[in-house]
């Protein structure tokens, strides 16, 4: 554990329960896509199946359970509890050309041919675009509420610290992982639009609007 | 088994 992998564990917390408290408080899930929270709840139980398999640290379990929580949970308030506030109109992306793809390439880059290394592998290349059909919707709506930026700038931010971290165990353990490296990397990049605006927009209290 | 070093990561 380092600084930067803690700092993204926490900005990953964050986010999720930025997200919960919005829909929460607001008794609405606007603005919000339900297929990137239907993605993100593929990835965290494709890649969190090993809780079932092999321990790590009360931490990492912990972590774990909660997100995988939280997900489900999300997913609960946004197609049960508060479905009639989801905005399914416009959130039209096609979530198949992120899964098939993600799949595909989880056969073909893979370190070891074993169900659960493909899961993960999947996972992993899943999480990278999970957020596409999310600013896929801010930008047909053209905005977004201010509580939504916070929680995208705490989701992107939380990968790009893990790329720092990634750096730092590279120099203390001399060791590199590219397949989470690269997925991290394309995942980061697809938000710079977005830490853009929210830099030069959400930071100086004006609301998140696109020209 | 150095490629799971990474899989204590979340």
């Amino acid at each position: 554990m380092n600084i930067f992998r803690l700092c993204g564990d926490l900005s990953h917390l964050l986010a999720i329960l930025l997200l919960l408290f919005k829909i929460w408080k607001t008794r609405s899930c606007a603005g919000i896509s339900g297929k990137t929270q239907l993605l993100f709840t593929i990835v965290y139980t494709a890649r969190y199946l090993d809780l079932f398999t092999s321990f790590v640290s009360v931490y990492n379990s912990v972590m774990k359970i909660v997100f995988l929580t939280a997900s489900y949970g999300t997913l609960y308030l946004m197609f049960y509890k508060f479905k009639p506030t989801y905005d399914h109109n416009h959130d039209s992306f096609r979530i198949l050309y992120l899964i098939v793809p993600a799949l595909v390439l989880s056969f073909i880059i893979v370190h070891v041919y074993t169900v659960m290394e493909i899961l993960w592998t999947f996972s992993i290349y899943l999480e990278a675009v999970a957020i596409m059909p999310q600013l896929f919707m801010v930008s047909r709506t053209g905005e977004a509420e201010t509580i939504t930026s916070h929680y995208l700038f705490a989701l992107g931010s939380y990968r790009a610290l893990y790329i720092l971290n990634w750096i730092y165990r590279y120099y203390t353990e001399d060791f590199l992982d590219w397949i989470t490296i690269m997925a991290g990397i394309v995942q980061t990049i697809l938000y710079c639009d977005f830490f853009y605006l929210y830099i030069t927009k959400v930071l100086k209290g004006k609301r998140l609007s696109l020209p | 088994e150095g490629h799971y070093i990474f899989k204590d990561e979340l």
